[in-house]
């Protein structure tokens, strides 16, 4: 591991921390203005009546507007623009939808296993004509236990930072250098763990997150191929671009 | 680089 200084740690935290808020999408303060309002039960039909291609098609839209925050994310943390365009691009393509459903335990509300989304608290019901209930499930199980850990912004901007920089995704190109980065992440990490007097389980407990999100990750791609297997041309027209460069 | 044009381009715009 690299030797880093406590001032270093602590500057780096300052850095991914600050990053975290500036790019979070939401402020806590406007989710709690928004009251946690759920949708009512005729809101509830009006989504599970839609079309699959037209559902999947508003999700496509939400997701990659989560994910032009999380690049945004990513350039500012230190170090992440120094890494060649090849090896930005591969832990984005990658990483940025994890990054999502990281940050997604932030809008999630836990008592009434609901969502953030479209202007109001959603529950797995919601979702229902995208005809994917099994991974719906899975994303707000997930959810539900990375609320569990009741990180705080600090410790959530730290881990998503090293979720994005994984430095075992395929082709990379300077693997040795994300993986100097995702060690310095992780050191700041713990810092912060320490600081906050968190108890030592969590650590492990977040690393078992890692590889649920690639289970989830890998779900969500197979659900689009199965979805554009039977409607190639809503993919090609109606779905955004980017979602496209990262998923197709 | 073409394949992941917008990418590159949200990646070359300057931090707001």
């Amino acid at each position: 591991p690299p030797t880093v200084s406590m001032a270093e740690l602590d500057h780096l935290v300052q850095i991914i921390s600050k990053s975290h808020l500036e790019t979070c999408q939401y402020l806590r303060e406007e989710l709690q203005q928004m009251s946690w309002q759920n949708f009512l039960q005729d809101e509830v039909e009006r989504y599970q009546s839609k079309p699959r291609e037209v559902m999947w098609q508003l999700c496509a839209v939400k997701i990659t507007e989560a994910i032009q925050y999380v690049v945004e994310f990513a350039k500012r943390i230190d170090g992440f623009m120094d890494l060649c365009q090849n090896d930005q691009i591969v832990l984005l393509k990658a990483g940025s939808l994890e990054v999502v459903f990281v940050r997604m335990c932030r809008v999630f509300d836990s008592q009434n296993n609901t969502v953030y989304f479209d202007g109001k608290f959603a529950g797995p019901d919601v979702f229902k004509a995208l005809g994917c209930d099994d991974l719906i499930t899975s994303v707000f199980d997930f959810a539900k236990s990375m609320c569990s850990l009741h990180l705080t912004e600090d410790e959530l901007a730290l881990f998503s930072a090293f979720v994005l920089l994984s430095a075992d995704r395929s082709w990379l190109q300077e693997k040795l250098q994300v993986e100097k980065l995702q060690q310095k992440i992780q050191l700041a990490l713990q810092h912060v763990l320490q600081k906050n007097q968190r108890e030592d389980g969590v650590l492990n407990k977040l690393r078992c997150k890692v590889s649920a999100l690639r289970s989830l990750c890998s779900r969500h791609t197979e659900k689009l191929s199965a979805f554009r297997a039977i409607y190639p041309d809503i993919v090609r027209t109606h779905f955004p671009p980017l979602y496209k460069e990262l998923f197709g | 680089k073409e394949k992941h044009k917008i990418l590159h381009q949200l990646l070359q715009n300057s931090t707001s």
